[in-house]
């Protein structure tokens, strides 16, 4: 899946299986992806659990599970509010569309979360507090969590080198771990549906099209739409909410200038 | 940690919390600061990591220097507190206000800052 970090770096990863999204002294977020075609590199995200730990006379422990096809309104638990303590109603859950959009608020944390399914998979955000981004007991022995440090280099697929490689479909493939282009989806018609939604050609657009071409599933220019009207709704900073690509001399580029 | 149960203490002896309190009520407002800090020493050992106990501890601070209290005198005996009915579904307005981030943690200072995070596609 696309990644937007809280330092608000932008990656496409394989991360395949179970990841830790967010891991800190009050939550605890963990994806499970898989691969959207037999063969890819490309995963989608499958099911989503959140934890949000026992807090003070706030909230008990509460668990939140989210798979393919069912995104429940209700704590694994059946309750939609963080139990019996005083402060229970500072944790809630919110239907926003039925199996479509849920929204979390955690007051006591400041932190809200929105999951979505879009076609057949979750997305993810969140609005979190620094302080509570980094209350963590021990860092130094907190294991890779993909919200603060990004995906590990052997999980990043290159999103350039794909690009280039579905624009120009008879050069050689380049030697990096890009996804197989099928070839379901014409690049130009890709291209046509992400501008229809995303009409900035920022790193979501750039995403859609990456969606688009490597499944063929238009479901997926959804999935990059709202998770840029979550960036709108839950950024803090509106001036950073799109991101572009830094920019890279192509091979041929730099042949041509020696 | 105990931090909850000096809130939870502090709530119980002022009903109003760190809300200002009318000028006759002063004297017990800051026997009950008074108890809150002598309550947070305690256990401040076993909480030092506690982002909740180090925000009651600056709270407490800036309580008493509002309200120009000595950090001598007498404490104050935390009364019986009744709870809400269980099962309540609406927002309770007595809910503690260490149950409202941007209330409790950040009451004195300047606004938290937020930061956003999102997993989406393929």
């Amino acid at each position: 899946p696309h990644l937007r970090t809280f330092t608000d770096h932008f990656q496409t990863c394989k991360v395949q299986g179970a990841w830790p999204l967010i891991d800190n002294n009050y939550l605890n977020v963990q994806v499970t992806n898989t691969p959207v075609l037999p063969g890819s590199a490309a995963t989608a995200t499958s099911k989503l659990t959140i934890i949000f730990k026992n807090f003070q006379e706030c909230v008990d422990q509460k668990v939140y599970q989210a798979e393919m096809d069912e995104l429940p309104s209700a704590f694994a638990d059946g309750s939609k509010n963080g139990g019996d303590k005083h402060g229970a109603n500072s944790l809630k859950i919110t239907e926003k569309v039925s199996g479509q959009h849920v929204e979390i608020q955690a007051k006591y944390i400041g932190t809200t979360i929105v999951v979505r399914q879009v076609g057949r998979y979750l997305t993810f955000a969140v609005r979190m507090p620094e302080e509570v981004v980094n209350a963590v007991e021990d860092r130094d022995s907190q294991g890779l969590y993909l919200c603060l440090r990004g995906c590990p280099l052997n999980q990043q697929i290159d999103f350039q080198a794909f690009r280039a490689n579905a624009e120009s479909p008879r050069r050689p493939a380049a030697a990096s771990p890009s996804p197989v282009v099928p070839e379901t989806f014409p690049y130009e018609t890709a291209v046509a549906k992400c501008k229809e939604k995303l009409p900035v050609e920022d790193l979501y657009y750039q995403a859609c099209v990456f969606d688009l071409l490597t499944t063929g599933d238009v479901n997926f220019t959804l999935a990059a739409y709202y998770a840029l009207e979550d960036g709108k709704m839950l950024h803090s900073n509106k001036d950073k909410l799109h991101l572009f690509e830094r920019t890279r001399e192509l091979p041929g580029a730099v042949a041509a200038a020696a | 940690c105990k931090i909850l149960k000096c809130n939870s203490e502090f709530w119980s002896a002022t009903s109003s919390g760190s809300h200002a309190p009318a000028s006759d009520d002063v004297p017990e407002f800051c026997a009950a600061l008074r108890t809150y800090a002598l309550c947070t020493r305690r256990t401040a050992r076993t909480c030092r990591g506690d982002l909740a106990y180090h925000s009651a501890v600056h709270g407490i601070e800036d309580l008493m220097s509002q309200h120009n209290c000595s950090k001598d005198g007498p404490t104050s005996q935390p009364r019986v507190r009744t709870l809400p009915p269980a099962g309540d579904s609406q927002e309770r307005s007595d809910s503690p206000e260490i149950c409202h981030y941007e209330k409790s943690f950040h009451k004195h200072s300047a606004a938290p800052n937020y930061t956003h995070c999102g997993l989406f596609g393929d």
